[in-house]
């Protein structure tokens, strides 16, 4: 299954 | 503060990216022009607007000031403005937004407390990149959005093509090279990424029609960065977090 990832997690 | 834009397509292009992610809005003015950062909140994306000084029949702005204005308020004002009316926006010593539709129209609108903070802006490297009108984005999202929630998108050398992948079934789209509507197909590394419509397609939407060309930049499992050139706006950034395995 796929899981949205967190913009925030690249900052 | 003053700005006065020249016509009204801009903005409400600009606004109408914006109140895709937020309900609040925070906007900075500056000696350099006016500028917008914020993200959605579950934190999926994130838009980064500059829309410098040069592109507005009149701009002046001593001190640095930001305001704040709840979104729907502020589009259902910019809505009033037909095509050509100019908007000019300022801000009056009773901290309200004058807003100046066309020649005759004068707005008053509260502004709010903004509670913005810095927001960084992602820093990826990006290893491909597919330039085209966004006219052709926008119908291919709609060819794939009938089958899935989510768009796939796959480089490999000067090669790309967008998919989607739902209950229902499944769709592949190659990219023409030799279509008059794809600028430019590059990737310094195969790469696939798979984002979100739901996110997608609003903005799309919302720039589209200003926007001539837009180019999608990302990398494998990465974000996707999407800059739309709008004639007389310096940048709209839309960056939009992957979904990878879990």
């Amino acid at each position: 299954s796929q899981g949205q990832r967190d913009i925030t997690s690249y900052f | 503060f003053g700005a006065k834009t020249n016509g009204s397509d801009d903005l409400k292009a600009i606004i109408s990216a914006i109140s895709t992610l937020v309900e609040e809005a925070t906007f900075v003015a500056t000696a350099e022009g006016i500028s917008f950062r914020g993200m959605d909140p579950s934190h999926v994306a994130l838009i980064d607007i500059s829309w410098p000084n040069s592109a507005f029949e009149k701009y002046e702005c001593d001190s640095d000031i930001k305001f704040g204005v709840r979104i729907d308020e502020f589009s259902k004002l910019i809505k009033r403005a037909d095509k050509k009316d100019s908007i000019e926006i300022s801000i009056s010593e009773q901290n309200m937004l004058l807003v100046t539709v066309g020649k005759n129209k004068k707005y008053k609108m509260r502004l709010i407390e903004s509670s913005a903070t810095d927001t960084p802006l992602p820093k990826i490297p990006y290893d491909s990149k597919i330039m085209l009108s966004s006219s052709k984005f926008d119908k291919i999202l709609g060819d794939v959005q009938v089958v899935s929630d989510y768009l796939t998108i796959h480089t490999s050398d000067s090669k790309g093509d967008f998919s989607g992948k739902g209950d229902s079934g499944e769709v592949v789209i190659d990219l023409d090279k030799d279509d008059e509507d794809i600028e430019e197909i590059s990737s310094k590394e195969d790469s696939v990424g798979t984002y979100s419509l739901e996110y997608l397609n609003p903005v799309v939407k919302a720039v589209g029609n200003t926007a001539g060309v837009i180019t999608c930049e990302f990398s494998s499992a990465k974000p996707l960065r999407i800059e739309f050139k709008v004639a007389n706006i310096g940048r709209i950034h839309f960056y939009l977090a992957p979904r990878v395995e879990s």
